[in-house]
């Protein structure tokens, strides 16, 4: 049986920074 | 394009957490991401709240404007109506449960301008 880490089930939002 | 639906949204998946524990899918908690989150040197969490949801290029996706983070950037994802996004104290949503029912057996409720989903930023970039 697979299995996934966490992480895969969000998604990655990435602002794109300014700094 | 849109992004496709991968398998791990499934109902029955099995999730491992960051500190090991293993949960089904449709059994994860909004505090299972934050506790995640908080042991994870990488990760952060962040709030993204849904400002539009816009049709996509294909009939069955749609574009979903978010505002990030504290900075409330914005940043647009176009994906398939079905795919679910987990909304805080809420759970699994998407812009068309009955399909992401149909489709991966997940229960979802409906997903709208204003609910608040689970994202994940980089801490730091630094």
């Amino acid at each position: 049986v697979p299995v996934f880490p966490w992480h895969s089930l969000v998604p990655f939002l990435a602002p794109t920074q300014s700094d | 394009s849109p992004v496709a639906l991968p398998p791990f949204f499934m109902r029955g998946s099995i999730i491992q957490l960051a500190d090991g524990e293993l949960k089904r899918v449709e059994d994860l908690k909004t505090e299972d991401f934050i506790q995640s989150a908080e042991i994870s040197s990488e990760l952060k969490i962040d709030s993204s709240t849904v400002e539009r949801i816009d049709s996509g290029q294909s009939p069955n996706a749609v574009v979903i404007q978010f505002s990030v983070g504290e900075l409330k950037a914005q940043v647009c994802v176009e994906v398939l109506v079905e795919y679910p996004f987990f909304v805080f104290g809420q759970g699994w949503s998407s812009c068309c449960p009955d399909r992401t029912t149909q489709l991966f057996e997940l229960s979802c409720a409906k997903l709208c301008v204003g609910d608040v989903c689970v994202s994940l930023t980089l801490r730091s970039l630094r």
